[in-house]
């Protein structure tokens, strides 16, 4: 046995171009939840109460792409989703289509552990979330300024947008957008622009 | 894309991943976080996450993957990262954090920088974005 060890994650596919400031701010989130799961560990939490904590803490700040500070839909709003597993039996939950559910990565633990099921989606998670009693909020409270601004980006260069921030200072030089138009980010081999029109 | 990993004093492994998902995608449009063996796996040997291009993520099962090479071809956990973050992604972009019941911990990507942090019981602790 090799003592407890914790890794956290706020995407892959970072914009080269992400000032220093939004870098910092990156850093200290990621720093808090890790100490933040740390302590947990040292207070003898399991392991999937820990993950469960930690994406809690990452959903509710709007730094990242989850919860709260979600990436849009075409239409402007949030379907955010979700997914949990406890190693020993292999047990797990998963959640889609989550437009209200303040923590979706808790509703996903609750199809673990109080569904026969291991995934729910959209109006039917919608409606365990409400037998639950979890908590509920309205979509706007996921949507920040700064996504409303990334959206307009992404709909002008006619493009899906790689799970990554575009930095508001950016948006004068257009930097991914440009390199959206200039150089598309492939997906399936193809341009990613040529998934919008469907 | 957010994500955790964790392997407890006993040596239980977990695995959360959570999203907002695409910027403009189309609504109803399902990726890789919800998707157990996509974008989270765990089992008795491990816990991963993963984040990235979703498309390319289910299409490698690559959650799973770092499980199975570590099952069936004995690798340990930063190999098998390793070998599924460049096998099994194609043309794809993507990373991922994965722990082991040894105590391990791990990551892997092939973007040019993944948000990630890092610690273990021995006092090693790392945050970092780019390479």
């Amino acid at each position: 046995m090799g003592g407890w060890a914790i890794a956290v994650h706020g995407g892959a596919g970072v914009d080269p171009n992400l000032p220093t400031e939004r870098q910092e701010e990156a850093k200290h989130l990621l720093t808090h939840c890790l100490n933040l799961g740390i302590s947990a560990l040292r207070s003898n939490l399991s392991a999937i109460d820990v993950v469960e904590l930690v994406v809690r803490e990452l959903e509710t700040d709007p730094l990242f792409n989850s919860g709260r500070g979600s990436a849009l839909t075409e239409k402007g709003t949030v379907e955010m989703e979700a997914s949990i597993m406890d190693g020993p039996k292999r047990r797990c939950g998963a959640v889609s289509g989550i437009t209200t559910v303040k923590n979706p990565i808790s509703l996903a633990r609750l199809v673990m552990e109080k569904s026969p099921h291991s995934y729910l989606a959209f109006a039917g998670a919608e409606e365990f979330a409400r037998n639950q009693g979890v908590e509920l909020v309205d979509n706007d409270y996921f949507i920040t300024e700064d996504n409303v601004g990334m959206l307009k980006l992404a709909k002008e260069a006619n493009s899906i947008l790689f799970d990554y921030r575009i930095p508001i200072v950016g948006l004068e030089t257009c930097s991914a957008g440009a390199a959206a138009t200039e150089s598309p980010l492939q997906m399936n081999g193809l341009p990613i622009s040529v998934y919008t029109p469907e | 894309t957010v994500g955790c990993v964790v392997v407890d004093k006993e040596g239980r492994c977990a695995a959360a991943t959570s999203t907002g998902g695409l910027m403009n995608k189309m609504t109803g449009r399902i990726g890789d976080s919800p998707l157990i063996g996509a974008g989270t796996y765990a089992c008795d040997l491990c816990g991963v996450s993963c984040t990235g291009e979703g498309e390319a993520i289910i299409r490698g099962t690559l959650a799973r993957e770092v499980g199975a090479v570590m099952e069936y071809k004995g690798l340990g956990l930063q190999e098998a990262v390793d070998y599924v973050v460049k096998e099994r992604l194609d043309e794809g972009k993507a990373g991922l954090i994965a722990v082991s019941n040894n105590g391990e911990v791990a990551c892997g990507f092939n973007t040019n920088g993944m948000f990630r942090g890092i610690a273990s019981e021995d006092g090693f602790m790392e945050v970092a974005i780019w390479e």
